[in-house]
């Protein structure tokens, strides 16, 4: 059987609003290290790579490998169900249709449980490897989502540059033009306002900004994103979430004709 | 503008 209790729920709910949009339905794999799932957005243009590690739970048990398949609008509706500060705990038997999902309060004057119906899904499995990448940015995520915001009414593609000078996000569209560049920097005391450029070469792709976007569904799950930029590679846009793991967003960049 | 690939043809399948 599996199952995982985790007291900050909250985390849970916003890690399905991160995905939500993005991805419609993909295979949850538990195994006794943890949870992982890897989806494509419906148009096969970003995959999705999320893993949480059995000991970021308070409670983590599973006894056999197995996917899950789950329709994220669905697994949400029931996680709107949860209070922000429930503690969740998921169940399931192996092999089973269904998965159990036990919300208990900090006070535990109220336990509620639902089951989310679990589907079949046939899904490709992608190996992604760990490489060196010509620029690591970490920003505070606050500060990519609005960049991304603001672009976005601007423009569809963004160029990504990064350079000695900083890194700059340009585009254009029917309004103009809009450039933004954020520079290394360090100066405050709260590390999770830094602006961390670790340049190994300069690297300029472009990239839809629709998908950019999208991935800054994330921002609430963490103080920091990084984006990690090679030339013809995707751009990989990483949240930290806590002890639990990570959530990665993989977007291909656009090809000159 | 510009070509968009799919993302699975920068990854190998396992």
């Amino acid at each position: 059987m599996f199952e995982a209790k985790i007291s900050q729920g909250s985390v849970l709910k916003k890690l399905v609003e991160a995905l939500k949009e993005l991805v419609t339905e993909g295979n949850i794999d538990v195994s006794p290290s943890g949870m992982s799932l890897q989806a494509m957005d419906s148009s096969h243009v970003c995959l999705v790579s999320l893993v949480l590690r059995d000991d970021g739970f308070d409670h983590f048990r599973c006894d056999r490998n197995m996917p899950m398949g789950i329709h994220f609008a669905n697994f949400s509706k029931i996680l709107k169900c949860a209070g922000n500060d429930d503690a969740i705990t998921l169940k399931a038997e192996d092999n089973a249709d269904q998965l159990t999902l036990m919300f208990e309060s900090s006070n535990q004057d109220r336990i509620s449980d639902f089951d989310l119906k679990l589907m079949s899904i046939e899904s490709e499995h992608l190996g992604i490897p760990d490489q060196d990448y010509s620029a690591e940015i970490k920003m505070p995520a606050s500060e990519y989502q609005r960049i991304v915001r603001d672009l976005t009414s601007i423009g569809d593609t963004v160029l990504i540059s990064a350079t000695k000078e900083g890194i700059k996000f340009s585009t254009s569209g029917d309004v103009g033009t809009a450039n933004v560049t954020l520079r290394h920097n360090t100066t405050s005391e709260k590390q999770e306002e830094h602006t961390i450029i670790d340049l190994k070469e300069p690297v300029a792709l472009t990239f839809a900004l629709r998908y950019l976007k999208n991935f800054s569904n994330a921002t609430a799950l963490a103080p920091q994103v990084k984006l990690s930029l090679t030339k013809d590679l995707p751009i990989v846009v990483e949240y930290q979430v806590g002890e639990l793991g990570n959530i990665r967003f993989y977007l291909a960049p656009k090809i000159d004709d | 503008g510009g070509k968009q690939r799919s993302i699975s043809a920068f990854f190998k399948q396992t």
